[in-house]
């Protein structure tokens, strides 16, 4: 079955969709079947996909009456590489779902076939910035949490707060399975001391979890959604590009290669 | 009485609190009196100035009990500036409120008084990076909203959905005297082609709301919080910090000049 993954962190802006969209993308040119959950109101990454948000043909549905996701699947037009794509109603689910019994693990049933009967291998789920009922319905979903951490002091005072939802969820016996699968450090900028003392902090305290690959801050990252492209296709040689591809290998490595 | 603002943007990182915290400061340095209001459960604000995020002492109790917020509020060590400090309890408090009737409005009658028998002249509300039940709180109890827009595409993107918010709770007759303060354009880097795009669209269609200063990416501002200083203490000749001012200028003449 596939591994899920859930692509969070309360704090925003910190590269979230930009991970989740240029993960997705590299595992898929590797040649791993990657399903794309966009679980954001803003449903950015539907967009930085080149696709259109409509109403009624997202997770929105699915998620308030609990049916099969598979229906929502589409082609991303790219090869290995398939999305459900979000719409704004998303935003009007998280006060209907907390009206509901079992509001926690709607997501996580409607995604069982998705995970067991279609050959894929990853999904990734990419969270809005808050740990509501949208957020916390990914992380009951999840095998394991990637973090992506922003350089900068702000995000990284939020760090205990989402890896503590980990705890929680296992206490609250809602998903004992999940575990932190790593912190990415995203918009590294080298040139700053503040890059590297958030680097130095992370490995100190997560130092098996952390991945060895930093994301460069680099313009191509922020240009590509206007075109609908990934970095892969708006600027294959960028440092952008690079880093998420070397990203990609360590990530299958970590989870793909046994 | 005073003049409420709402700080808000449901794009995560975009420079909301930053904001918040660098006008907040920057009026209270022209002897304007000012109280920031931390609705974010990741109480960024509060550490911001250097305060601590303790619980029970920020906006929660009050919003639920709908009492008086003026208890709450605690000085931020600089002249003319105030802050009722935000904690952890608050994202608890999105699924509680969702329970009770007239969620839509605590804050506003909670912050009644304070508007009107304390003398304070501006209220900055900074809100968290959703549109959730914590952000329309904030949005029913202001009286202008202010949208930080950071230079990229994917914040461009979102600006309907926050502005078009305005309109939907004066249809809903929730608070009908809301209306667009403004946008201030955050981040920006005369470098990109980017950022003069993201200005020339704001110029477009929001005209005579954009406000002429854009605030540059500056180093100095993400360092600022991590010596709980604001950047007019941190670094007062840095490029952020003569733009926040100029920025505040330009808010004032805006705003309370008649
Ligand atoms: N490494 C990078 N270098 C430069 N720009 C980047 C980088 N990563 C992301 N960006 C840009 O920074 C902004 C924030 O990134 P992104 O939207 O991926 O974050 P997010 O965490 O998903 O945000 P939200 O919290 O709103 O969901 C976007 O405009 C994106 O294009
Ligand atoms: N003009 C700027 N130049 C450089 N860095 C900035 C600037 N404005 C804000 N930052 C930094 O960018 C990050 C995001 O800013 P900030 O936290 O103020 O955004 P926000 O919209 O409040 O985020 P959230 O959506 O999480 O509440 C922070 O680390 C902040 O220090
Ligand atoms: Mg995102
Ligand atoms: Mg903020």
């Amino acid at each position: 079955p596939a591994i899920t993954f859930a692509i969070a962190n309360q704090k925003g802006g910190v590269g979230k969709t930009t991970t989740t969209v240029s993960l997705g993308h590299a595992l898929a040119l590797m040649g791993v079947p990657t399903l794309i959950v966009d679980m954001d109101p803003q449903a950015n990454a539907t967009s930085c996909l080149g696709l259109e948000k409509r109403s009624g043909f997202g997770v929105y549905e699915p998620l308030l009456n609990g049916t099969n996701l598979a229906g929502r699947v589409i082609s991303s037009r790219r090869k290995n590489l398939w999305i459900i794509p979000s719409e704004l109603d998303l935003a009007a689910a998280e006060l209907e779902l907390s009206s509901q019994s079992e509001y926690l693990i709607k997501l996580r049933s409607s995604l069982l076939s998705l995970k067991e009967n279609y050959g894929l291998q990853v999904i990734l789920i990419d969270c809005p910035p808050t740990l509501g009922l949208l957020s916390m319905n990914a992380l009951c979903a999840a095998d394991f949490l990637i973090v992506t951490l922003q350089s900068e002091y702000l995000a990284m005072e939020g760090l205990g707060q989402i890896t503590g939802v980990i705890e929680k969820l296992k206490q609250a016996d809602v998903n004992p399975s999940l575990n932190l699968g790593g912190i990415v450090m995203t918009m590294y900028d080298s040139r700053t001391r503040l890059s590297y003392e958030v680097w130095q902090e992370v490995n100190r305290y997560y130092a098996d979890k952390a991945f060895r690959t930093a994301i460069p801050r680099n313009a191509r990252l922020s240009e590509a959604p206007s075109f609908g492209q990934t970095v892969f296709e708006y600027a294959p040689d960028s440092s952008g590009s690079l880093a998420y591809r070397a990203f990609a290998r360590e990530f299958a490595e970590r989870f793909l290669s046994h």
